[in-house]
C-alpha cells in the first residue's frame, strides 16, 4: 500500500512539465526515503534524476518498495487536471496494475480522482559515481534558460567554459557566432540574483543546445540553477526543489573522435 | 569534428 501526499501538489505537475518531453516511459521508485525516478532519453544521451524525499510529504506511507511504470503523457494528462492550490495524493497497491491521483481543493469543497494503468518498463538503473567536479556554476534559473533559449537561435551546440573570469556560453552557426559571459556577482539583496563559481581547475565542454532547452523547463522549480562540470564528463543540470527534493539533468558532452 | 556520446559510456549499469 502506497499513499503519498503533496501538499504543494503543483510541484509534481511542474516536475511533470520539467521531464515528460525529454522521457516518454518511466519507472517512478518509492521507498522508505522518498519517490524517485531515474531515466534516459530515447536516444540515451542525457539522464533524468528526480527526487520527492519522503519527508517533504504531509503524508508518506510506503509499505515496501514499489516500482510503477507510467506514460508520463497520460500521467501529465492527468496531472494537469489538478489545480494549482490542490493538494495531490498519489495511491497505488501492492502488486496492482493502476495508480490513482487524488486532488483535493484547499477549501476541501472539491475531490477528484484519477485512474490511470500502468505499464511494465525494461528500464535500466545507471550507477551514478561521485565526483569531484572541476567547477560548479550557480546561477538565476530564468538566466541560464534566456542563454539556451538565446544561443540556440544561432547554433545547434554550445561551449561551456569555467575559468578564473567567468562561465562563458559560445556558440557558432552559419549567420554567425555568440558570445555570453557572466562573471561572478554577490547580490546583497537576494541570493537567487547571484551567480557564484567554484572552480578548481579550468574546464570547457561542449554540448547539444536542444538538450540544454529541454532541461530548462523545469526553470518553475527554483530560482537558481547549478552547473557541475568536469572534463569529459556529463554535466550535471541541477534544480533543487523547494524542501523536499531536487531535479538532476545529466548530459554527455560531444567528445572529439 | 565532435561527436555526441551515449550517457551510459560514462554510467555503469547497476
Amino acid at each position: 500500500m502506497l499513499e503519498l501526499r503533496l501538499v504543494q501538489g503543483s510541484l509534481l505537475k511542474k516536475v511533470l512539465d520539467a521531464i515528460k518531453d525529454l522521457v516518454t516511459d518511466a519507472n517512478f521508485d518509492c521507498s522508505e526515503s522518498g519517490f524517485s525516478l531515474q531515466a534516459m532519453d530515447s536516444s540515451h544521451v542525457a539522464l533524468v534524476a528526480l527526487l520527492l524525499r519522503s519527508d517533504g510529504f504531509e503524508h508518506y506511507r510506503c509499505d515496501r518498495n514499489l516500482s510503477m511504470g507510467m506514460n508520463l503523457t497520460n500521467m501529465s494528462k492527468m496531472l494537469k487536471c489538478a489545480g494549482n492550490d490542490d493538494i495531490i495524493t498519489i495511491k497505488a497497491d501492492d502488486g496492482g496494475d493502476s495508480v490513482t491521483f487524488m486532488f483535493e481543493s484547499p477549501s476541501q469543497d472539491k475531490v477528484s480522482d484519477f485512474e490511470m494503468k500502468l505499464m511494465d518498463i525494461d528500464s535500466e538503473h545507471l550507477g551514478i559515481p561521485e565526483t569531484e567536479y572541476h567547477a560548479i556554476v550557480k546561477m538565476p534559473s530564468a538566466e541560464f534558460a534566456r542563454i539556451c533559449r538565446d544561443l540556440s537561435t544561432i547554433g545547434d551546440t554550445v561551449v561551456i567554459s569555467v575559468s578564473k573570469d567567468g562561465v562563458k556560453f559560445s556558440t557558432s552557426g552559419d549567420i554567425g557566432s555568440a558570445n555570453v559571459v557572466c562573471r561572478q556577482n554577490n547580490s546583497v539583496d537576494n541570493k537567487d540574483n547571484e551567480t557564484v563559481i567554484e572552480m578548481n581547475e579550468p574546464v570547457s565542454l561542449t554540448f547539444a543546445l536542444r538538450y540544454l532547452n529541454s532541461f530548462t523547463k523545469a526553470t518553475t522549480l527554483s530560482n537558481t540553477v547549478t552547473l557541475s562540470m568536469s572534463k569529459e564528463l556529463p554535466v550535471v543540470v541541477e534544480y533543487k526543489i523547494a524542501e523536499i527534493g531536487h531535479i538532476r539533468f545529466y548530459l554527455a558532452p560531444k567528445i572529439e573522435d | 569534428g565532435k561527436q555526441q556520446g551515449s550517457i551510459m559510456s560514462f554510467f555503469k549499469k547497476q
